[in-house]
């Protein structure tokens, strides 16, 4: 549709903007509360010593991620859709308006919380990560199919939860195998800390690519 | 838009189908993996005795929900949308051409796993229940306000599970009747079985209505 066509120049201009300036652009998506914002928020303290950081989310209504991700103390931006279920490259770029990501070595990005919309917006990222509880279920790759095509990783959080939840991790690998052969997954629990120096070693390998 | 307007035409012919028929209809929306199949599930094992009833569900890929529904020995019809985030009132009545709704007592329709685009669309039923599950945080009803404004009942799902994640029981109570104050909220465990008897009560309460 010509909404798309539109998007896909704008995301376009924005991936040529931010390789220019040499700042790292990483999305997360997932469903509704699978953990974005706090795997985001240890990401960013993990980060901020090293590294300037900065980050976007995108909501329906409410500045709740907003103002825990700022805890972090680095820039944050929250982007209100109203009624719109998945940001858009246009929104990204309003968003940074008063940002200099030229100054920026990270910049993330959280999405609304959908698993299905958000895969076909193109927002100019270098990484998109797909974000998938372990109480959410195994076969979510299998039923969500599109999002999981269109990310780079996926990341099977909230592990301190895996046994109290009976989670049936080689199934849940053998899901997203199933939909996008040879897909990295990286498991993590944002609140213990398991598997987040692993996340930032990937990162930064990659940003060094 | 148009589409919403053809969408609310087919809805309310639905509506009055059910009504002539007698057939009570029951919705469920939620984020994916909130356990709206597991709860079906249940619901259905518990009715199926006493009443006729047969369920619908919709999914973007796989026959998994429909396979899962299907144990309890009852008429499932799965309803594959695609790429289509949410069901809609044609995708209904399409699905029910070879299901006698008239010879039913309860007819369940479980949607696409999604807080947003659901909420926009009217699928002819008398009653919506919005789950929502301890894993996800408290704040869900904030940040995805419509779907709760367009749900009649809202079920807090996986109770089981409220110790181990910490749950602010308070606190999401509060959330949503921010969002919608007066709405009757449903504490259940389909996994240990909390809450269902009120939940089967409240059921037949609002049929018999
Ligand atoms: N046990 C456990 N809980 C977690 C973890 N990460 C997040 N949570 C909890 O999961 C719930 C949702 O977390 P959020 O970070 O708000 O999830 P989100 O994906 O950002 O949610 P939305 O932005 O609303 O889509 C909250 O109650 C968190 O405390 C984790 O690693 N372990
Ligand atoms: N502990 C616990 N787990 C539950 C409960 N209900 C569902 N689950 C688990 O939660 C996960 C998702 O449940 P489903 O019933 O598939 O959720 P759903 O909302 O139908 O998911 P989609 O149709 O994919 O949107 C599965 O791993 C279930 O075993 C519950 O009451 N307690
Ligand atoms: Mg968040
Ligand atoms: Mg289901
Ligand atoms: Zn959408
Ligand atoms: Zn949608």
């Amino acid at each position: 549709t010509k909404i798309l066509k539109e998007n896909d120049v704008a995301a376009r201009a924005l991936r040529q903007r931010f390789e220019d300036e040499g700042v790292f652009v990483v999305s997360l998506v997932s469903s509704p509360g699978a953990g974005k914002t706090m795997f985001l928020e240890q990401t960013l303290l993990r980060l901020r010593e090293r590294y300037r950081v900065a980050a976007l989310v995108g909501d329906l209504a409410t500045e709740n991620d907003a103002q825990r991700l700022a805890r972090a103390g680095v820039p944050i931006r929250q982007i209100c859709t109203g009624t719109v279920c998945h940001l858009e490259a246009d929104m990204v770029r309003t968003a940074l308006r008063d940002v200099d990501t030229a100054k920026l070595d990270f910049l993330f990005i959280e999405n609304v919380g959908n698993l299905v919309c958000p895969a076909s917006y193109d927002l100019g990222e270098a990484l998109r990560l797909v974000l998938f509880s372990v109480t959410e279920g195994e076969d979510k790759p299998l039923k969500y199919p599109t999002i999981f095509n269109t990310a780079d990783i996926c990341v099977l959080t909230k592990m301190d939860l895996a046994d109290v939840v009976e989670f049936d991790h080689a199934s849940a690998l053998n899901s997203v195998q199933a939909v996008r052969p040879g897909m990295q997954v990286l498991d993590v629990s944002a609140k213990s800390g398991v598997g987040m120096d692993a996340w930032i070693e990937t990162l930064c390998g990659r940003a060094a690519r």
